[in-house]
């Protein structure tokens, strides 16, 4: 299985609506500070449900994470993978997050079908994808693993044994 | 559950115990403050790069940290596979030359699992099968600037990162 | 001694404005979260880079927080100025153009105190009056391999690093 | 006033007698990682008497500042500055740490006549060369000030007011 394309709209730093597709292998991402690389990851944190706001840099809840280029009141990932069998099968995991009167509404979709957050992470499990797993290194989490307590280093290990 | 914690950390040690040496030609491995009762303690790396003595990780120097650290991420990474990984700039304390090992290693690796790999350093580049540019329109709107296929190591010309 | 700590805060404050907007072409300041009882709240900062919104430290990118935590650090330097300053891999997470800028304002002010800089990226090397390389014999022991007196810009061939 | 020369022996990486020439104006270092690069800003602090020994990353206290390459039981760093005055006077300041029956001495001295760390520090002042200042930056305080709390952040000002 593999990310075979992103679909990111009006998300953070991604104004309109973005298509970046990806391949197989080794893509390496580069630009300068604040272009938004880190918010490329972000995103697909944000739409398999991976990690909280704040972890995603928003101090705000899931304010923070609608672009603030547009007047739109909304954000919304696509992450659409290859299951890598012979004919190329395709499977989605979005997310929308909206403006409504009494705060904001966040709305998870499997092929574009509606689900819970609780769902849609019971599927990402069956493909090895959760939540505490190191698969998705944010920038400091190396540093972090360096200078936190040799406690909160074995804590890891107990978290994913 | 002390038994589970134990398979799950000799698992983990054996890779990164393999990684590290793969890395620096020397030996490393993983080491619990209480073997008796792990949860009494805490968990510490000891690295013994090619030549030099035995050290803790507290003495160590900040690329030789960063090289410990990721040689464990690699191991967690071994322990639970994923179908995908993504690195967010893990190479930022690195010598030109350790990126380079952390590249090679990279490459090799994702010949079976897709990497998506965020850097600031050209010898990260050079190795990589396309790049994606990320730059900024006015007023900070990211635009995804081109995929660029590289044969290993002739790109570098047309891109605008001074790095390279 | 809340006029001391204000009479300080203003001219860091001051000295953080210059810097920041000499190194990326905006806008930034100091802001302190209680300004009528500055001990009740902390120190946080605010940058707008150019043609971008406002943003406060926590939104920020991993370079354009180094550049905001950078220039508070020459802020303190300009507030309480010394002989010699000595920086240790303060670029890490800057892009190729952010180091030239940083590179470049010391050069500026080594003209009047000495710096002393160690870096891994080639751009801070290129304004450097000279480099000094370090490296190791067998066993880790440090060596002092040589002092090459540079011309902007045209010693980078000889150096051992691929970074250049 | 610059520093003109500084001589390391048997201290952390320097195996032995280390003497590195410094002159005025932009000095850049480079090396591979581990080579010995920090240790010259560690023997800085640790001649001026600026840092304890566990920020220069020694866990057991000056034992660990010892070259573990030599049989040798002591560390010894001078720092020498020129004054810049027309005449080019030096002054300097050096350490030496001594394993002793006890457990370890530390011997400060200034112009090679010894002085108690106070007498340094008190004579360092005159020059604005001071323990809490933000003359030497190590590698990773960039990153904490952007880490702390913003407690933390206004304390720092607190320290410098
Ligand atoms: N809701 C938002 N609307 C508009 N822009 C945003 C929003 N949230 C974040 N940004 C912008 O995104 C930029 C950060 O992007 P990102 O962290 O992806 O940069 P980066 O390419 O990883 O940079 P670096 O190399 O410094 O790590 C910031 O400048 C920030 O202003
Ligand atoms: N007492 C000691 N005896 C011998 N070697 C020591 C001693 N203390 C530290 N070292 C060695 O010094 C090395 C670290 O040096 P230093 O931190 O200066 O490296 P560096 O050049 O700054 O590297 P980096 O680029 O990774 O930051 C370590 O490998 C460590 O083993
Ligand atoms: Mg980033
Ligand atoms: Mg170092």
């Amino acid at each position: 299985m593999h990310i075979k394309r992103l679909e990111i709209d009006n998300f953070k730093s991604f104004a309109n609506k973005t298509e970046i597709p990806f391949l197989e292998g080794f893509t390496a991402i580069g630009g300068i500070n604040g272009s938004g690389k880190s918010n490329i990851i972000d995103s697909i944190l944000f739409a398999l449900g991976l990690a909280s706001a704040r972890t995603m840099r928003s101090e705000k809840g899931v304010a923070d994470l609608i672009s603030t280029h547009n007047q739109r009141n909304e954000a919304y990932v696509k992450v659409v993978f290859d299951l890598d069998d012979e004919i190329g099968t395709e499977i989605s995991f979005s997310r929308r997050v909206k403006k409504t009167p009494s705060g904001y509404s966040s709305t998870y979709a499997i092929n574009d079908k509606i689900q819970t957050q609780t769902q849609v992470h019971s599927e990402l499990e069956k493909y090895q994808i959760t939540p505490n797993g190191y698969n998705i290194i944010m920038q400091g989490d190396v540093v972090e693993l360096v200078n936190c307590s040799s406690i909160e280093r074995r804590k890891r290990i107990d978290d994913i044994a | 559950k002390k038994e589970t914690f134990l398979k799950a950390f000799h698992e983990v040690n054996r890779h990164f115990s393999e990684i590290f040496t793969e890395l620096t030609d020397g030996v490393g491995k993983l080491v619990l403050e209480n073997p008796e009762n792990p949860f009494l303690g805490g968990l510490t790396v000891e690295g013994q790069q090619k030549d030099k003595k035995k050290q803790k990780l507290a003495g160590m120097s900040g690329g030789e940290k960063t090289l410990m650290a990721l040689s464990l991420v690699f191991a967690f990474q071994r322990y639970m596979p994923s179908p995908f990984y993504a690195l967010d700039e893990v190479d930022a304390a690195l010598d030109g030359f350790n990126v380079e090992r952390i590249s090679k290693m990279i490459a090799t690796q994702s010949k079976l699992t897709q990497f998506v790999v965020i850097s600031q350093r050209s010898q990260m580049f050079d190795r990589a099968d396309r790049m994606i540019g990320v730059t900024q329109m006015g007023k900070g709107i990211t635009k995804i600037s081109g995929i660029k296929l590289q044969n290993s190591e002739n790109s570098a010309e047309n891109n605008q990162n001074p790095d390279k």
